[in-house]
C-alpha cells in the first residue's frame, strides 16, 4: 500500500 | 472520497449531533456516559491537531471542528449545565485501563515516531474503545432510551461503512493502513451484539432492554 503522507479520513 | 466514506461521516455527523440535541431538548443527559464523552474528545483532539499544520480540503476541516466543537458542547452539557442530571453511579467504567494502553500501544505499533503521529496512532486506539463505558452503562442499567439507541448505531455504522470505504480504496487507490483498519474492525466489533438488539428491538419499535 501507499505510505499516507497528509491524512485525508476523519 | 467514496460513498462509503461520505455516507461513514454522514452518520458520524448524525451520531455526534444526535446526542447533543437529545441532551439540549430534554435538558438531561441521563443513559449518557460522561466517560466516554471524555474519551471522544481525547480523540478529537489528539488526531485533529494536525487542522494547525496540514489541510486536506475545506470539507475535512469544517467536519473536524464541527466534531471537536460538538464534543466539547457535549461536555460542557453533561458536566456543567445539566450536570445534576448526569447519571454517574451507573458511569463506573474505569477509563484508565482505555487510555493507558492505547497510549502504550500508541508507541509500540506507530508508522512513524514523530508527535503528530503518535497522537494520531493514540487516537485512533482510543476511539476503537471509546464506547466501552457507554456500552457498560447500557448493560448495568439494562436499558436505553430510544434516541441513545439511535445514537450508538448511528456512531457504530460510521465505522463499519469505513471499513467498506477502506475495502474499496484498497481496490480503486491502493490505499493500506492497518493500524487504522484493524483498529476499526475492533470498533466495529464492539458493536456486534448492540446492532443485533438495535434491530430486533428498537426497529421494531420496543425500547432497548436487556433481558
Amino acid at each position: 500500500g501507499k505510505p499516507k503522507e497528509g491524512k485525508d479520513e476523519l | 472520497m467514496n460513498i462509503f466514506r461520505l455516507c461513514g461521516d454522514l452518520s458520524h455527523l448524525l451520531a455526534i449531533l444526535l446526542l447533543l440535541v437529545k441532551i439540549w431538548k430534554t435538558r438531561s443527559c441521563a443513559g449518557i456516559s460522561g466517560k466516554s464523552q471524555i474519551l471522544f474528545a481525547i480523540v478529537y483532539t489528539t488526531r485533529y491537531l494536525d487542522l494547525f499544520t496540514s489541510f486536506v480540503s475545506i470539507y475535512n476541516s469544517v467536519m473536524k471542528i464541527v466534531f471537536l466543537s460538538a464534543s466539547y458542547g457535549t461536555l460542557y452539557l453533561m458536566f456543567y449545565k445539566f450536570k445534576p442530571t448526569y447519571d454517574h453511579n451507573h458511569d463506573s467504567f474505569r477509563i484508565l485501563y482505555l487510555i493507558v494502553p492505547a497510549l502504550v500501544l500508541s508507541f509500540v505499533i506507530v508508522h512513524a515516531y514523530t508527535l503528530m503521529e503518535v497522537l494520531w496512532t493514540y487516537s485512533i486506539y482510543l476511539e476503537a474503545v471509546a464506547i466501552m463505558p457507554q456500552l457498560f452503562m447500557v448493560s448495568r442499567t439494562g436499558e436505553a432510551e430510544t434516541i441513545t439507541s439511535h445514537y450508538l448505531f448511528a456512531l457504530g455504522s460510521y465505522r463499519a461503512l469505513y471499513i467498506l470505504n477502506w475495502i474499496y480504496r484498497y481496490y480503486t487507490e491502493d490505499f493500506l493502513d492497518l493500524i487504522v483498519i484493524i483498529a476499526g474492525i475492533v470498533q466495529t466489533i464492539l458493536y456486534c451484539d448492540f446492532f443485533y438488539l438495535y434491530i430486533t428491538k428498537v426497529l421494531k419499535g420496543k425500547r432497548l432492554s436487556l433481558p
